[in-house]
């Protein structure tokens, strides 16, 4: 089964970018 | 940390939005992380799907619950300036307004990734089979 995940943040995540 | 916040189509977009805007505008260190993954039972299937085919059904509520949180994000992402204005003017009541705020904070940085559900425990299952051959190892000794 697909997923999807979004992650919002009001600081950048670099490690996610 | 992340709060991790499930998206199911039986969630009300209503009630997802305002939680979302609250938690992201009292909590500015911390992200919201939305995901449509099953629930730690793995279940996504509710009762009213019995008798239909399991697969199918899986698939259609993984599909508009991807809608959803697409949806939900984009509203998030529209009414967050407003909501941290809202907040702001009413933490700096009676002087003057909230101007300090530089136009860049009112910004949501947003991290998509999408997969597949059963990519989620390659690990476990590899275990589970090391596990088995460890209880046949030591009955056959």
């Amino acid at each position: 089964t697909p997923y999807m995940k979004i992650t919002l943040s009001r600081e950048p995540i670099p490690a996610l970018a | 940390g992340p709060h991790l916040m499930r998206v199911t189509d039986h969630h009300k977009m209503r009630s997802l939005v305002r939680f979302a805007l609250e938690f992201l505008v009292t909590n500015p260190a911390r992200p919201l992380v939305l995901h449509t993954m099953p629930n730690s039972r793995g279940n996504i299937i509710t009762e009213s799907d019995q008798g239909e085919p399991r697969t199918r059904i899986a698939r259609e509520k993984c599909t508009t619950s991807v809608a959803k949180l697409i949806s939900v994000v984009e509203i998030i992402k529209r009414e967050f300036p407003k909501a941290l204005r809202s907040h702001s003017s009413d933490a700096t009541a009676g002087d003057g307004g909230g101007t300090s705020l530089s136009s860049e904070s009112f910004n949501l940085h947003q991290y998509n990734e999408i997969g597949c559900k059963e990519d989620l425990f390659p690990l476990a299952e590899e275990e589970s089979n090391e596990d088995r051959a460890e209880r046949i190892r030591m009955l056959l000794e």
